[in-house]
């Protein structure tokens, strides 16, 4: 049985793909069954894996509002025992046509439902919203994985995060729980990045990584050669940073 | 008659809301009278500009969705002859309300014409998406401006943008037109932003302008203390970008 991470937070730009991306990697390089869900119809995770939009034939546009089953659409990817639910722009038009849908917010835990046993784990990358498709992914999930650039308006963003993962867990999704925050883009000398750290602390105490992504150029670099930072650098410090969060993870994801 | 600028990319994190609060505050301390609307429910640009949630009566959801006047809703903020039209979180549930309306898209345009006479210049800051509030935003509009960020995710989302831009056009807009690109977070020693300035300038030509926006840790810093950077630390290598944006959006705006 696989266990559903999804990686969410509404604020833009705080390393939800990065991270999505590179401990997928991790987890697949050291042996486990892992399967990507891109639900950002922009297809970062997916085009961070190296596939070409002009190679896609089915995406998960055609498992939310088709009816495709997750096995027809799924396709591999530059690593070994990863594969990827790919995103295409079409996603966009996905909010409007599953609005009036009845239980619009499980179709996609539906659709994994099936699969649940062809993986060891599934990370969904959500976009930077809280609409129909960051729902589903909340829906679909075991638990969360909250990337928290340590910048001001990062931190403005979560006290609306966290009520909306409350609401999910009263109504749809009893189970769901944050397993881990990782602070991203961490740049420990500024103050700036010290003062969002304690508060982020004081939010989500023991949940809190210890293992800070720092600014690292390569792992901006790495998407634009299709690749994970695990294949394109695995010696520079963001790789570093995400080999380790993929161990913590699969410590976290025995305990499910 | 006010000129109409919307801030707009549908990727996260690039430096909509910085770039938005900042040159609207140079415009303002150079004397024109400045509107910034908040479409964002995130509300980054109204806190940006030191208005606290506490302190927020009525906002750009009680234009948007329960019909108010602009003129009830705007509040004045830490900078002369700029006021804010501010925006709570309540605006994530506007996307839903206004779906089924008719013309959904021109809400925002119809309560800004009443308005127009006002002031010199209107800007409005839009969220990381293509939604129903960024189509306001985008309708609204006399040009856009499109902070870039200097990186290959930012890239990857150009032909989705400007096909979005040119939709607009095509339907409701007829009008509607890029006035700036910016180059935002630029640091020109790396190869990759050289690589995307490069291919920025192959898209849209000379509406990029050749003042570019350094990563410059004053410009996060700033929100925080809920003052632009004009405010802030005038002196800082990212104010003296901004306000040479403002003055250059000053000599495009004369032309409208
Ligand atoms: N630790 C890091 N060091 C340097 N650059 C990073 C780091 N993490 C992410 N980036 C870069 O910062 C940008 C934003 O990251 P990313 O796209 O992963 O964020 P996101 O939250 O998925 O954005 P969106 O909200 O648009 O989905 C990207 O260009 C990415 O390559
Ligand atoms: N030139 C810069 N140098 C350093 N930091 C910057 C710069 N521009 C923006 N930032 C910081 O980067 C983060 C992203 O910028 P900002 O929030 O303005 O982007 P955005 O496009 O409005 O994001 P969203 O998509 O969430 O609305 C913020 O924390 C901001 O303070
Ligand atoms: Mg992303
Ligand atoms: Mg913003």
């Amino acid at each position: 049985m696989a266990v559903v991470y999804a990686v969410v937070n509404q604020k833009g730009g705080v390393g939800k793909t990065t991270t999505a991306v590179n401990i997928s990697a991790y987890l697949a390089l050291s042996g486990a069954r892992v399967l990507v869900v891109d639900t950002d119809p922009q297809g970062n995770a997916t085009s961070g894996l190296g596939i070409r939009r002009s190679n896609i034939d089915l995406s998960v546009y055609d498992v939310l509002v088709n009816g495709r089953s997750v096995r027809d659409c799924v396709m591999s990817c530059a690593v070994e025992n990863l594969d990827v639910l790919p995103a295409t722009l079409e996603l966009a038009a996905a909010e409007v046509e599953l609005m009036p849908r009845i239980s619009r917010e499980t179709v996609l835990r539906n659709a994994l439902t099936n699969e649940a046993s062809n993986y060891d784990y599934v990370i969904t990358d959500a976009p930077p919203s809280l609409g129909l498709l960051t729902l589903n992914a909340l829906c679909a999930a075991d638990a969360l994985i909250l990337p928290i650039q340590t910048e001001y308006f990062a931190l403005e963003g979560i006290s609306h995060l966290v009520r909306t993962i409350e609401m999910v867990r009263q109504h749809i999704n009893p189970q769901l729980e944050v397993a881990m925050v990782i602070l991203t883009m961490a740049d420990t000398r500024t103050k700036l990045a010290q003062q969002v750290a304690e508060e982020v602390l004081r939010h989500f105490n023991d949940r809190v990584s210890s293992t800070q992504v720092p600014r690292n150029i390569r792992l901006s670099e790495a998407p634009s050669h299709g690749l994970p930072i695990a294949l394109y650098d695995p010696k520079s410090r963001g790789a570093l940073a995400y080999k380790k969060l993929a161990q913590e993870l699969l410590i976290d994801g025995e305990t499910r």
